[in-house]
């Protein structure tokens, strides 16, 4: 499983959580205004955190992450 | 299988909830207003618990938690 | 597989029952209204019990719990 | 696969019945108007009977229980 | 997979018959009007004979038995 | 897999035909009209054959047998 | 995987046709009128040949054999 | 996977083509208008040539075959 | 996975391309007008090519090979 | 899975890239106008570059290649 | 899993991120406006980053990279 996010403004950033019983961030990447980034659940990735304004496709549904 | 959780508020809590006998919570997310958190099940995590407003994702419909 | 269970009052409970030749109760969580709980069937949990008014969705359509 | 019987009157019971060469009831669940129970089929379980009037939603469709 | 009978009248019947070389009945279960049983095909269940008045949902839709 | 027959009239006949090199008759079930079953294809039973005036659901449709 | 045979009239026949380097008719079942044979592709039949007017369902939709 | 062919008229052929490095016919079967067959791809099989008019039925689709 | 294809015009070729560090040729299959092909993607077999007027249905849709 | 490519000029051009650390070309497959390529992903190809203007169908959708 | 990507301008990129603890680039691949690349999710291959102006189909629904 994986998810879609397209940056709709500059320093959007997706975070990777740790998967266990430690929940720490593992790996940040930011995305520029239009940069897409296709990610995947994984043996050392089972939470996913996004910040700033994106586009969000999911398994559930889309939706878009920001303040407003 | 994962949800999708996207604050409509500052301060929204998921929580994980430990899978067998014991159930009790082994971490606590904090978003701000339009942070979105994606999480899965895990081996470590059977139930999850989510405080403040937020729009929810999930295998079974979207629907929007906090008091109103 | 999971459930979601919406409060749409305050001590909305949800109970979690054993799976084996034994059925009782081994965990019981509160939610206050607003609150959302996502709950898997587990190696532990084979059954799972709601009490007050609540907005339930699973695999087989969305319901409301409560007297009225 | 789980079933979901909501009690739409006291006294609704959720009974569980044994797998295997001898069928007989192992667990009787009482539910009140608006409780909920969503109850799986285990390696215990391969039969359930529910007296009383309540809404049921299951694979396959939904239907009320109850005498009329 | 498991079906799912509603009685219409009283005295309802839904017969397991056995797996395997020999098909007899193994158990007979009796419903009255109103009462739901939710039965699985198992190892030891492999055909189920109903008698009677009642609405029976399967995978490959509903029907109802009875004389008329 | 499994078929469900509704006798619409007496002496509906469900037979079972053995799996493997040699195809015969393993087991005939007589229906009286309204009764139904529910029989599975299993490690004995490869092919079924109906005789007489039944309605028939399957995973590719419903039919109706009988002469006319 | 299995297929539904409808006679449409007398002296349908269904004959299963081996698996393997060998490809020979194993069994006939003949059919009349209103009568329905139900069957397997199976360790032994890879191949089912129909002769006769006969209304028949598949998994890739339905037809009729015979002449017209 | 199987494949249905309803022979449109006389002599249309199915051809069965040979699993691994060689690629050569194993068998012919002939169908005569009306007649129709029902044919697994298989351990042996791994193409299947129709010559003649036919109505075939697919996982993807039904066409005719046949010059015209 | 197979994919069907229908010769639309004479000498439509279809040819089997090998698994593997080495992609050429293994096989090619010639088509006259009518004639159809349903070919497995196997162990020897991960590339198909067709040359020539054809209808070729496949599990992405239908389309037609040939120049115009 | 596969994809389905259709050459819409002539010198489209298929190119198969390497699973595993090192990212390379091991084949190019050329095609004139009309001709049709349907590739697997493989154990050696886990990317494929398509050039020039040709109608490619997928599991997400199908598309056009080539510059306008 | 793949997904696909149309560069709708010159010098289009995707990037392939490795699985595992460290998250870095392990290949770039350049597209011209018009070219397409195919691209799995693979053992190496956990996030993919595209930039530039390009359609994307995935199994989520389709997006467009780019600034606007
Ligand atoms: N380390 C946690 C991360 C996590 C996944 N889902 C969660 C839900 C809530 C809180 C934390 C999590 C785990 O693997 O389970
Ligand atoms: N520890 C519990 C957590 C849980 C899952 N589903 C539940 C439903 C109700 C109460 C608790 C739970 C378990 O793994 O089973
Ligand atoms: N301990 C029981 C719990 C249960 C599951 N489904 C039920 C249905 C009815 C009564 C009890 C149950 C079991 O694992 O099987
Ligand atoms: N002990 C029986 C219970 C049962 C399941 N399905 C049934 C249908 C009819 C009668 C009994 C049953 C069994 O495991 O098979
Ligand atoms: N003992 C039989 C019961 C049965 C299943 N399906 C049937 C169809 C027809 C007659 C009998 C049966 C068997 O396991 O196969
Ligand atoms: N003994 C046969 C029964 C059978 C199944 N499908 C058939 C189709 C045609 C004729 C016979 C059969 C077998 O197991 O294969
Ligand atoms: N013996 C053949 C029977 C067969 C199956 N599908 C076919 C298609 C064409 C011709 C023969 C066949 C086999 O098992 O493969
Ligand atoms: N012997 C070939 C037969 C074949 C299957 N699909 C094909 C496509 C084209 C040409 C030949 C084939 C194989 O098993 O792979
Ligand atoms: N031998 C190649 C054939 C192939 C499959 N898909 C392709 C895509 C492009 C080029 C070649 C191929 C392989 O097995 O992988
Ligand atoms: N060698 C790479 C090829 C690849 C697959 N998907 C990709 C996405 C981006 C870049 C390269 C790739 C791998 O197997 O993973
Ligand atoms: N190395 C990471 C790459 C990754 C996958 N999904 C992610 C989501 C966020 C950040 C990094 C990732 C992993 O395999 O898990």
């Amino acid at each position: 499983d994986y998810i879609v996010v397209k940056a709709l403004e500059n320093g959007v950033t997706i975070i990777g959580m740790t998967r266990g019983k430690e929940t720490r961030f593992h790996h940040t990447e930011r995305l520029d205004k239009g940069e897409v980034l296709l990610a995947q659940f994984t043996e050392l990735t089972s939470a996913i955190k996004i910040r700033g304004k994106a586009q969000i496709l999911t398994r559930h549904g889309s939706l878009q992450s920001g303040a407003e």
